[in-house]
């Protein structure tokens, strides 16, 4: 129904626009309906830029948006886990330890799954699941749990 | 609704029974390129009922199963069990592929359809759309989607 | 042939007239996310005569002029002047364009037409498809590349 | 001409065979021409794999295919200069070592230039430009040698 679309709406925009300067210092985000009512528009404001087009930004900087918006569903209606491949590799350390952060907290009602090959995700987990090939061409686990 | 397990079997490079534990907090799956940890993404997308052969970066669904590698031979069956816990009780997803191409899913070990798999996760955030899951290379897509998609998205977070 | 400098004016986020000289060996460039990275690769990509707007991350050319931030106004003008060696010569490349949307090509300070940058170029190796210039979220094109196409990059090695 | 191009094929051809095996340490890989003699398929294997798919590979084996092939026309006829843009993401520390120990041999007579977030790069680099935006919106860089 369109309240119950609008009232969501209202919620992720809500959350959309506490997570964005999270993860973008500085920075703002919003979320639009257009103007025929018919889709959402997503505006970012990194800090001290303009409001440009999203083609415009870096790698890193779409990253950033996407996961800010993730973390507004999320917020929104909780997911019982997320499992993310790689999503640290266009991050610099700054940017991820501030993901991180962030993870952690949703990781209180959410269990998070990441593969990465970055140390700085390692080390902010709770358990590290270690995959190898020794046998060739066939994949074996070790679970090394850390806290 | 959490996650207990996941048991990959014969599933891509998974030649060998394997099990996953699921833990509270923050898991990270680390390892050499080529060992297999996109091939876990792809299982758990794929036990949920991913008909898609593009996102499972195969050609056609029996590559899932097992091709044979230096030390082995071929297999003729791939099967992926995921195990979640409800409200205390514990409900198991299964879904198994022979060489032939037969498909099969059960739920607690009784044979089922693949609707009756959608009709369980529909609604509990678990599910082969699920925003919540983000492919490699895929990160960008939450952040690129047209207005009308971005709208569906929220829509089904109501 | 040898790169010796890049300078962008008014190029993206580089408002300010910076000079890149390049040295021998393996240089890097890091910095923070959107610090402007990338916008040094589309820097040379242009100059060289990039005439997709799609590879250049914008919508229209003019696009590439510095838009404005919090402290600055826009600007009305992007150059981008590339310096080389060969055998001994010096010799420079630029490109300039206007807000209202006139584009120029300069080779020595002489004005040209994109034709003769992509003469002077062409068989050296540096130019706007050159294979060695691997954009970011690129890496993975040159595995997946058709056979035909393949063919034609093994083509223009010759 | 066809002798033209089967001589250029031959050696990059012989340089993806060498190239291959040191970045998939125990694999192989080749190129050949297609039935038709239309076009050239690219095979590899990796150490005790079955030769497959492109598809079925990793994103990192993936990004280790683009380097060998694109070191194998490096050889075969130098360009003066080599731009990368994020490279090293998909890959495993060893697999970045390797990868860094040929680019230093190649920066030998070819300008290597590689933009990256990550430390290992860095700390196998001769010259580090950093990029900054102190003041906002505006780029600005300073250049740290290290040699
Ligand atoms: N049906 C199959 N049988 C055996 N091996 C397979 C099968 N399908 C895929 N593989 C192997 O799985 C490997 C890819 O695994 P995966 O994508 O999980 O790697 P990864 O750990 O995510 O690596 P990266 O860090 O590079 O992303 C490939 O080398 C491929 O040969
Ligand atoms: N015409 C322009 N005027 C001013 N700023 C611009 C212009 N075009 C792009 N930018 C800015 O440049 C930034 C992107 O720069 P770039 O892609 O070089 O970042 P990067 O350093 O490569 O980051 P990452 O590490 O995330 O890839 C964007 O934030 C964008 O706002
Ligand atoms: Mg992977
Ligand atoms: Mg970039």
């Amino acid at each position: 129904s369109k309240e119950l679309f609008l009232e969501t709406f209202s919620r992720v925009n809500d959350a959309f626009q506490r997570f964005a300067p999270m993860l973008f210092k500085g920075g703002k985000g919003m979320l639009a309906l257009d103007a025929e009512g018919q889709g959402v528009e997503l505006y970012i404001q990194p800090p001290g830029k303009k409001v440009v087009r999203m083609e415009l930004l870096s790698g890193g900087e779409k990253a950033l948006i996407s996961l800010s918006f993730l973390l507004s569903l999320m917020e929104t209606k909780p997911s019982p886990f997320t499992l993310m491949d790689e999503i640290d590799a266009p991050l610099d350390d700054a940017n991820l330890v501030s993901l991180l952060k962030i993870m952690q907290e949703i990781s209180k009602q959410t269990q998070v799954v990441l593969i990465t090959h970055n140390r700085i995700t390692m080390e902010s987990s709770n358990t590290i699941y270690g995959i190898t090939m020794e046998e060739e061409g066939i994949s074996k686990t070790i679970a090394i749990k850390l806290a | 609704m959490k996650l207990s397990s996941l048991e990959l079997f014969g599933f891509k490079s998974f030649y060998n029974r394997t099990v996953f534990r699921f833990s509270d907090g923050v898991t990270t799956l680390v390892g050499p390129n080529g060992c297999g940890k996109s091939n876990i993404v792809d299982a758990i997308v794929w036990v949920l009922g991913e008909r898609g052969t593009k996102s499972l970066r195969v050609k056609e669904m029996g590559d899932v199963i097992f091709h044979g590698s230096n030390g082995r031979k071929p297999v003729n069956l791939a099967e992926v069990t995921l195990s979640l816990t409800d409200d205390g009780q514990d409900i198991s997803i299964k879904r198994r592929i022979y060489r032939d191409g037969i498909n099969e899913y059960y739920i607690n070990g009784e044979i089922v359809r693949l609707k009756d798999v959608q009709d369980l996760t529909m609604g509990t955030g678990i599910g082969v759309n699920s925003y919540a899951i983000i492919e490699q290379g895929n990160i960008e897509y939450l952040a690129q989607m047209k207005p009308v998609e971005r709208r569906t998205v929220i829509e089904e977070t109501s």
